[in-house]
């Protein structure tokens, strides 16, 4: 589906950088075309809220000979690029979390990429090639077998 | 829908 990047400027009306952040899922687009966007309400720690945009899809992670859509979901801050996204999994009904180094029980994502961001040599499609890499080292969702 | 790829995961081993 073709990236619609008038609708994304005016998703991210409130995002301090703007321009920066277009340009930059521009670039996660032609790599990842499938993820799909929306801007929704983001629940910190705190108990805040703030609206931001997310974006949704599957990254292939290859895992003992098979490829693996391994669900995930990272939001935006409204502060990017001078801010890490925050990163989940999105486990389906029928998967389970493998809590690991990578990813505790709520299937929130830490890598050393996230904790050492800055830009401007971070970049979402640098984290997603290291989260691609750390996935195939200790795989974070397992499929539950049916009954 | 725009044409995701599904979510897949490998089986877990007891």
């Amino acid at each position: 589906m073709e990236f619609d990047c008038e609708e994304l400027r005016r998703l991210l009306a409130k995002y301090k950088f703007r321009d920066l952040t277009v340009e930059e899922l521009k670039n996660v687009n032609m790599f990842y075309p499938h993820f799909r966007y929306s801007l929704d309400t983001y629940v910190f720690k705190d108990s805040s809220q703030r609206d931001l945009l997310n974006f949704t899809g599957t990254i292939p992670v290859m895992y003992q000979g098979n490829t693996y859509n391994i669900p995930i979901c990272l939001w935006i801050l409204d502060s990017h690029p001078f801010a890490p996204p925050i990163c989940f999994l999105k486990p389906t009904a029928n998967m389970g979390i493998s809590v690991g180094k990578h990813v505790d029980a709520q299937g929130r994502i830490y890598l050393p990429y996230l904790q050492n961001w800055s830009h401007p040599k971070s970049v979402i499609v640098g984290l997603i090639k290291e989260m691609i890499a750390k996935f195939q080292e200790e795989l974070p969702l397992y499929s539950r077998s049916s009954s | 829908l725009n044409g995701g790829t599904i979510p897949t995961a490998p089986p877990s081993y007891t």
